[in-house]
């Protein structure tokens, strides 16, 4: 038996916002520990990893491991059904070929559920290397989505450049070119409006804004968005989803441009 | 593409 009941429905329904563009289907891996989802997208340039720790929901059951093949567009489609704040179980026996979603108004006057079929996915094993990253960037979400957003007019590609100053992020095309630096903030009266950077060795890097922008789709779950970078390994954007576990994506540098 | 190749070496082997 697994069942895991989720205060913050809305949580849930920003995650899969965050990933349906990305993913067409994606396996759910649940364990006592809680969930974890890793996927390459449909065109194997990055890849997603989401982990929805136990201790974040309000009720956690997981009997035994449990592999559950979700198409998303089906999950997003119920998803999409419930109210921002209704409370989200997602419930499903040993062994079953179908997840259910309960959605509860917080006054409890309704309650609706929906059934799912799974599918059995064929997904490779992947490893996420542990890695010393050159550059820790931390700003703030919004910012950072406005950045990519702005730069996409530009061309295909972004730079990035983090030196101890601060980062830049570039864009050239046929209209010219863009650049957009970001400050280490000295004094801030939120965090999450901070900009920090963490610096070991300078690092420029070239990443495809078409993937940059679908990251930014998790922009609703954190106010503040990290980047790790260092040469010649992938990109990490990691967006923190409240108490309960954070949505990371890896994107490959452009190569041989 | 090289992308997808240099992907696949660095989550498929960690």
């Amino acid at each position: 038996m697994f069942e895991a009941r989720l205060v913050q429905g809305a949580l849930l329904k920003k995650v899969m916002e965050a990933i349906k563009e990305l993913l067409n289907e994606a396996s759910f891996d649940c364990a006592h520990s809680g969930i974890l989802l890793q996927a390459m997208d449909n065109s194997h340039v990055s890849l997603v990893s989401l982990n929805l720790r136990r201790e974040g929901f309000d009720k956690y059951r997981c009997d035994r491991n449990l592999v559950m093949g979700m198409n998303l567009s089906s999950m997003s489609k119920i998803l999409k059904c419930a109210s921002n704040d209704d409370i989200i179980t997602m419930k499903a026996q040993d062994n079953a070929d179908t997840v259910t979603f309960v959605f509860e108004s917080p006054k409890q006057e309704k309650i609706s559920d929906y059934e799912m079929k799974l599918t059995n996915l064929d997904q490779d094993h992947l490893g996420i290397p542990e890695t010393e990253y050159s550059c820790v960037i931390k700003l703030p979400s919004a910012e950072f989505a406005r950045i990519c957003r702005d730069l996409s007019q530009f061309g295909e590609s972004i730079v990035i450049s983090c030196t101890k100053e601060g980062v830049k992020f570039s864009a050239a095309g046929d209209i010219g070119t863009a650049n957009i630096k970001l400050a280490q903030t000295a004094t801030v009266d939120k965090e999450e409006d901070a900009v920090m950077v963490d610096m070991q060795e300078p690092v420029t890097l070239t990443f495809a804004c078409k993937y940059l922008n679908m990251f930014t789709k998790a922009t609703p779950l954190s106010p503040q968005v990290c980047l790790s970078m260092s040469p010649d390994v992938p990109l990490v954007v990691e967006y923190k989803i409240e108490d309960i576990g954070h949505i990371r994506y890896y994107l490959a540098p452009r190569i041989g441009d | 593409s090289k992308e997808q190749q240099f992907m696949k070496v660095y989550f498929y082997n960690p």
